[in-house]
């Protein structure tokens, strides 16, 4: 057989080095693609809303570039003017829109933890906002569980549903912590 | 040089005036009339009153909206700030400069006479490229891209803002960049060079060069720059030095690449031949992305069907999209036409036996084989081959194929060269197996045909190695590798089982059976 | 074999690598909600 790199002997001893030395292997055994942050199964483009070689998650409607009046701009001279973001003022409707849509941002932690002053509370694994449906009777309830109809936000819907859900406290996030500076 | 007087403290003013004219709340029309008021105070100070000092007056702005953010920049880094810094301070003035140059760009002359326009972006890309440049040279590691990659990326969104004066002239605006983007590839400033690709993988740019310019006129510009980053890559990947720099950008090369198959996958076919020129031989998984490229409108029958009858398929009579300048890449010169001369007339035979020489390199360290010119020869004999085949009537097939000049040229390759100049070839001819094309069907053919005819198990073992190194790697695989690897273990005609490299090692017996499972 | 000229080529870009882009640079200003990146829980919507 061929003693050297060009040979099956060559190729062994790099599919052996791939076990200890990940980075020699990188580029020739290559990387899973699928796992770079890019929907590849996406029917549309991906290129509107490809958000750099760096970032990992594709841009957010409001990173978008489009024309916009210039009316509808804050301008810099005024914007320290403005009275700040209170959360507490806005209704729901404004607080999942925040949070759905300042994903990995200060703001998305923010909205949550308004939601859950209102009783809103976040299953962690479902990934839905639960609250509880007024006048609906409970029909179970534990120190670990309880069963009975909730309100869910649909987020693709945009709409409250009532469901019966049977809720583990655990799966419950608790309530959010704002970063310290903020 | 021999600036006047007292223009570095007129500019430094007229760009306050300007922020302030900025800051107040604005709509579009008193921006518009704010901007002809500042036009005639721009005027008064004589900025206007000849190309000269324009240019003046942009190079020193320019160099201010720097120095700027330098020293932002600096401040933060000798006082970190409390709380994680808004970046937006860092913008402001470069911001509102380019705001500046854009309305000076799209109300210089009238909206029938783009060249004033045009003369004007030029300069202030030509400064904004030359200043990174000098600064690249001067302040070495301490170079920052963020005051360049922010003028030159507002000052391409509004150039390419929907509006009637920027449409006509959209085309040359891009050209305008891509000649830019040249200038400061990564070769050239290495230290802006993530920049430099977050500038060239920008959605606005990828949409303005690859999607909106008619008839796909920005597609050799982007072509050009995207074999400018693989040029900067390769000696870093041939060596795999891979720090976690080389890491990031090699990342994100990927990414980049993975975008254009998904959107624009007939721009990798197009191009594929330039890429995979440049790319090095060892950076396998970026080389098969390329290749996987397939025209949106064409269906690939599934390789692993059994029984797929590959000559019958409709496109594998097709040449593929690509137009491929053979004078580009396989210029004239005596070889050329011993080339052809030899193609012709099948004779004289001592062109063949110098063929390895007119392959090889001469002191050059690390590099040994002319692999370029190898991927050419390979592609333009394989064409001639094609074509020599049809004029008689046929179809390319194991038989066709054989016992011509074409095959004589090919054989040579495999008997009379290295270990290593044997791999490059073996490569040229696998950097054709594509989606369904004429040439993909060819080489396909060409490859099963040597390892049906090697006169010697080293060669099967390296036409084995070849595939198997192409197969092992993470998707995506192009179609034309696994037809033909698929055909190599399946077809007894090829005794693939028989062979010793098979068998060599526990590892690859397996790799070869999982494989194998898979086709069959 | 990488040359002198590879080796200044990688501490340039070894230099801008510990500078990388932000996201916001290649994005119009946002004065009102200016993009304030923090790590959010994994279990909350990331796209």
């Amino acid at each position: 057989m061929i003693p050297n790199q060009f040979g099956i002997v060559g190729l062994l001893t790099f599919i052996r080095a791939a076990e200890t030395d990940p980075s020699l292997v990188s580029l020739a055994l290559g990387q899973d693609l699928t796992a770079l942050g890019l929907n590849l199964n996406s029917p549309d483009n991906l290129y509107l809303t490809f958000a750099g070689p760096w970032a990992d998650t594709p841009c957010r409607p409001q990173d978008l570039d489009y024309h916009v009046p210039p009316e509808y701009l804050i301008n810099g001279s005024i914007r320290e003017k403005l009275a700040p973001l209170r959360l507490s003022r806005y209704k729901e409707d404004l607080l999942f829109y925040l949070f759905y849509c300042f994903v990995g941002d200060v703001l998305q932690i923010a909205a949550a933890a308004e939601l859950y002053n209102r009783e809103w509370r976040y299953h962690m694994e479902e990934k839905v906002w639960i609250s509880q449906a007024p006048g609906m009777p409970m029909v179970e309830k534990t120190t670990t569980y309880e069963r009975g109809t909730y309100y869910f936000f649909d987020a693709h819907n945009w709409r409250k549903v009532a469901k019966e859900f049977h809720l583990d406290y655990s799966k419950l996030e608790g309530r959010p912590q704002l970063p310290p500076h903020v | 040089y021999d600036d006047p007087p007292g223009l570095q403290d007129k500019t430094e003013n007229l760009l306050r005036e300007w922020r302030n004219v900025l800051l107040s709340p604005l709509t579009e029309i008193e921006i518009a009339q704010n901007f002809n008021l500042y036009v005639h105070r721009m005027n008064m100070n004589g900025i206007l009153k000849s190309d000269d000092m324009i240019t003046r007056f942009f190079r020193i702005a320019t160099q201010k909206c720097i120095e700027n953010v330098y020293q932002l920049l600096n401040d933060d880094r000798v006082n970190p700030p409390p709380t994680p810094v808004k970046k937006e301070k860092y913008y402001s003035m470069c911001d509102s400069f380019i705001k500046l140059v854009s309305l000076l760009i799209k109300n210089t002359a009238d909206s029938g006479n783009p060249t004033p326009k045009l003369n004007l972006l030029n300069k202030i890309l030509g400064i904004i490229a030359g200043w990174l440049l000098t600064d690249h040279e001067e302040h070495g590691s301490n170079f920052q891209q963020l005051p360049y990659h922010r003028l030159l990326l507002v000052l391409f969104l509004d150039m390419n803002m929907a509006e009637p004066v920027l449409e006509t002239i959209n085309y040359q605006v891009l050209t305008a960049f891509c000649h830019t983007l040249r200038i400061i590839r990564p070769n050239n400033a290495s230290g802006f060079c993530y920049a430099w690709l977050e500038l060239v993988a920008h959605r606005a740019f990828i949409n303005r060069v690859l999607a909106v310019t008619p008839q796909q006129k920005g597609w050799g510009m982007y072509s050009t720059l995207l074999i400018d980053l693989f040029k900067y890559l390769d000696p870093f990947l041939r060596n795999t030095e891979l720090a976690a720099p080389v890491m990031m950008l090699y990342k994100g090369t990927l990414k980049v690449l993975l975008v254009l198959l998904h959107d624009f996958p007939e721009f990798l076919c197009d191009y594929h031949y330039g890429f995979c020129d440049e790319i090095p031989p060892n950076c396998i998984q970026m080389r098969n992305l390329i290749l996987s490229a397939f025209p949106r409108n064409m269906r690939l029958p599934d390789p692993f069907t059994p029984n797929l009858k590959v000559d019958l398929l409709a496109e594998i009579s097709l040449p593929p999209r690509a137009v491929i300048n053979y004078a580009t890449i396989l210029p004239s010169s005596q070889f050329k036409k011993d080339l052809d001369a030899y193609l012709k007339a099948r004779a004289p035979v001592t062109f063949l036996s110098e063929l390895r020489s007119n392959m090889q390199v001469l002191n050059d360290p690390g590099r040994r084989y002319n692999s370029q010119l190898m991927n050419a020869v390979v592609l333009y004999v394989g064409t001639q081959a094609i074509a020599h085949i049809r004029s008689k009537g046929q179809t390319p097939n194991m038989s066709t194929i054989a016992h011509s000049a074409h095959m004589d040229i090919f054989q040579n390759f495999t008997v009379d060269f290295d270990f290593e100049g044997r791999y490059l070839f073996l490569n040229a001819i696998a950097n054709q197996l594509r989606y369904p094309n004429s040439h993909t069907h060819y080489f396909s053919c060409c490859l099963l045909y040597l390892f049906a005819e090697a006169n010697s198990e080293a060669v099967q073992e390296q036409i084995t190695r070849m595939l198997l190194e192409r197969l092992i790697v993470n998707r995506p695989h192009p179609w034309g590798l696994l037809v033909t690897f698929i055909e190599l273990i399946k077809n007894p005609i090829y005794k693939f089982w028989t062979h010793e490299f098979v068998h060599c090692a526990p590892e690859i017996k397996k790799l070869f059976e999982s494989v194998a499972r898979s086709c069959i | 074999p990488l040359n002198s000229e590879h080796q200044l080529q990688f501490q340039m870009m070894e230099a801008a690598f510990y500078h990388m882009p932000h996201p916001s640079d290649s994005e119009r200003t946002r004065l009102y909600l200016p993009r304030n990146i923090c790590q959010t829980p994994i279990y909350y919507n990331q796209v």
